[in-house]
């Protein structure tokens, strides 16, 4: 399957022989974005100090280490006149679906994850990744409930000398819309269709988080672990994400944060879908 | 009214930072889910059932009823699966409309992805001209653990383009087995007033 590319006028999209999104061209500039499904195991505490809760509901804690869904994807390729898909399926869990659609320049990643297994009584917070090489040195953007995007540094904060302890947890950022990073040449964004948390932890690398499954309250006042249990199986959470790459700067097109904003609108007001059924009229009566 | 004021009043709970946050209790969850989807079927048609005192969510129906200045009746169905490749009106009918309402102050462009069981389908726009569309299979990645209760396997996708500006825009989809009410003449009518 290496070098299977899928895309339109606009946006390229290269997978390598993993199956992994793994090269993406758009508005003139390529760049390596690498994209796949890790977790962190969540964090076991006792509760009994603040220092040692759990991961919960109200706390994402995680150890500090990730761990790769898959390293084999498998994958299938669908084209068309309207939209090209690849569908990969990462383990009997994670599935995804990235589509890009003839007039649009945008990417869109489609994501399945679960029900997460515990049966190993790990509980389990599953991320989507995207690592590209932009040189972003430590600095990226979220949104601010969809409207100011908010300079964010690694391990840092602007009013007080900060030394977390927690690597991954204290870089963390709530998205209600967004998260971006960009270098002089290239800018790499991602829309999100729900809140979610989100972070770059390495430069050049975005990820958000999907999905969680643990096994113990956090003591915050819940008082029941995050572990859906109505259906015995943990819950099954499916949704979007948009990737928009281009050049930082532009004279001669409006430049990719101008094209976010536009379908960052479009995407968070779609237009209202109302199916009615028609079998007792032929067109002209309906018409 | 009541219709209006059942959903301002569930979305009112809906601002308790634990439905905001996530971090109600999981019976709480469920509670929540259910006032949502009771709220927004009482402003649709067809809600008979939802509440005992409510008759019947006319809401958006006399919306278009009024707006389209005419008898047809209809009957919009509550396709809150669709993010899920779930509708019961595209599945289980061979003729059906869609009717997408931009609530964006400009026209937009957009693509439109429904769940149908059979891969040949025509759409057509209210001119009768034929929109073009693609079959793309919904991936089922595990069988034993599929989630959609659903006949569906394939979306129909096609680009609904130039959605006026707060306004609306229908298609007639039908399977190729019922051809036959593909108007064979494509007749083009006035340009309705937006």
């Amino acid at each position: 399957v290496d070098g299977i590319t899928i895309g339109n006028k606009y946006i390229n999209l290269t997978f390598d022989e993993r199956g992994l999104l793994f090269k993406v061209s758009s508005n003139g500039i390529t760049r390596e974005i690498v994209q796949d499904f890790l977790y962190y195991e969540a964090a076991v505490g006792n509760n009994a100090e603040f220092e040692n809760r759990s991961s919960g509901a109200y706390i994402f804690r995680p150890n500090n280490t990730v761990n790769f869904i898959s390293t084999k994807i498998k994958i299938e390729v669908f084209r068309g006149p309207l939209v090209e898909e690849v569908h990969q399926i990462f383990n009997n869990w994670v599935s995804q679906v990235i589509r890009v659609y003839k007039d649009e320049s945008f990417a869109e990643f489609e994501w399945l994850v679960g029900p997460i297994p515990v049966d190993d009584e790990i509980g389990k917070e599953v991320i989507t990744k995207f690592k590209s090489n932009i040189k972003s040195d430590g600095i990226f953007f979220t949104d601010s409930n969809g409207r100011e995007m908010i300079k964010r540094k690694l391990n840092h904060r602007d009013t007080w000398n900060v030394d977390l302890k927690e690597k991954v947890a204290g870089n963390y950022y709530p998205l209600t819309t967004k998260i971006a990073l960009q270098d002089e040449e290239a800018r790499l964004a991602i829309l999100v269709d729900r809140a979610q948390g989100g972070s770059s932890l390495e430069d050049g690398s975005l990820e958000i988080m999907v999905h969680r499954r643990l096994l113990h309250d956090d003591a915050f006042g819940v008082d029941e672990a995050l572990n859906e249990k109505a259906y015995g199986k943990g819950l099954i959470a499916r949704g979007h994400h948009y990737l928009l790459f281009g050049p930082t700067r532009s004279k001669s097109s409006p430049t990719t944060q101008a094209k976010e904003r536009f379908i960052q609108l479009q995407k968070f007001l779609p237009s209202w879908v109302f199916l009615s059924d028609a079998s007792k009229y032929s067109f002209y009566e309906w018409k | 009214e009541p219709h209006l004021t059942f959903l301002r009043e569930t979305m009112g709970i809906m601002q308790h930072h634990d439905a905001v946050t996530g971090t109600e209790k999981e019976q709480v969850a469920y509670d929540y889910a259910k006032r949502v989807d009771v709220g927004i079927r009482a402003c649709r048609s067809n809600a008979r059932a939802v509440l005992n005192r409510i008759v019947t969510g006319k809401i958006i129906e006399e919306y278009f009823s009024h707006s389209a200045k005419t008898n047809y009746n209809f009957e919009f169905a509550n396709c809150l699966l669709r993010n899920i490749s779930v509708c019961e009106v595209s599945e289980n009918n061979d003729n059906f409309t869609v009717t997408l309402y931009n609530p964006i102050a400009h026209s937009v462009f957009e693509y439109i992805r429904i769940p149908v069981p059979s891969k040949n389908y025509v759409v057509l726009d209210y001119r009768g001209i034929q929109v073009p569309s693609q079959i793309v299979p919904i991936p089922s990645p595990i069988k034993e653990l599929d989630f959609r209760s659903s006949n569906s396997s394939y979306e129909l996708v096609f680009l609904a383009s130039e959605l006026p500006p707060m306004g609306y825009k229908s298609y007639y989809i039908s399977t190729l087995a019922h051809n036959d009410l593909v108007p064979e003449v494509m007749m083009v009518m006035d340009t309705p007033v937006n």
